[in-house]
C-alpha cells in the first residue's frame, strides 16, 4: 500500500487510540464497524453524541458490510450534524467519505477521511484544551499528521 | 547538527501551531 495514502489513517489510529475505547480500535479493519470511533465521539461531546445515540450503534457486526454501512452512516450523519449545528461551520467543501468503501473493502483513503471529521470535532469541541493537550504528547510525525488534517479541514470551512 | 536544528525547527512549527489552535474560540461563532 502506498505510503502516502496511509499516512493519515495510520496517525489517526494512533491518535484514536489515546480515547481508550472499549471497543478494540489497532487496525483499519477493526474501525471499520463503528464502535470505536462512535465511543470516542461520546467521549467528545456526550450533550450531542449521547449514550442513547450510542446505544443506537450496533456493537455485534462481525463482517456484516450492511450493518457495518448503518452504523458509519449513523456516525458520519451526526458528525455533519455536529458541525453544522454546534460548530456552526459548513462542510461542504470536504470530500465526505464512501461509507460502502470503507465497509466493504476496509479502505484506508476513505477511513481517514471519516476520522479527519470526527478530529475536527474534538479540537472545536468544549473540551478542546484537554485533546489538544493529548495530541501534543503524541510522537512529532503524528503530530505532523494530525496538524496537515486539522489545516486541511480549516480551509474546507466556510462559517 | 542540522538534523538538530531541523527538529527543534518542526517541534517549534507543531507548537506554535497547537497553541493556536488552543486560543482560539469554541463553539458556534456570535
Amino acid at each position: 500500500m502506498d505510503d502516502n495514502k496511509t499516512a493519515l489513517v495510520e496517525s489517526l489510529i494512533i491518535w484514536l487510540q489515546t480515547f481508550n475505547t472499549p471497543a478494540p480500535c489497532t487496525t483499519v479493519a477493526e474501525l471499520t464497524t463503528g464502535a470505536a470511533m462512535s465511543q470516542a465521539l461520546n467521549q467528545i461531546d456526550p450533550a450531542w453524541f449521547t449514550e442513547a445515540w450510542l446505544g443506537r450503534i450496533k456493537t455485534d457486526v462481525e463482517d456484516n458490510w450492511r450493518l457495518k454501512v448503518n452504523n458509519l452512516k449513523k456516525i458520519l450523519q451526526m458528525v455533519v450534524d455536529y458541525y453544522n449545528e454546534v460548530l456552526g461551520q459548513e462542510i461542504s467543501n470536504f470530500p465526505l467519505p464512501e461509507l460502502s468503501l470503507v465497509a466493504e473493502h476496509s479502505d484506508p483513503v476513505q477511513l481517514g477521511r471519516l476520522l479527519q471529521l470526527i478530529l475536527g470535532c474534538a479540537v472545536r469541541c468544549e473540551r478542546k484544551q484537554e485533546y489538544i493537550q493529548i495530541i501534543m504528547t503524541l510522537e512529532e510525525s503524528v503530530q505532523h499528521v494530525v496538524m496537515t488534517a486539522i489545516q486541511e479541514l480549516m480551509s474546507r470551512e466556510t462559517m | 547538527d542540522p538534523n538538530m536544528k531541523a527538529g527543534a525547527a518542526n517541534e517549534g512549527v507543531l507548537a506554535n501551531f497547537f497553541n493556536s489552535l488552543l486560543s482560539k474560540k469554541t463553539g458556534a461563532p456570535g
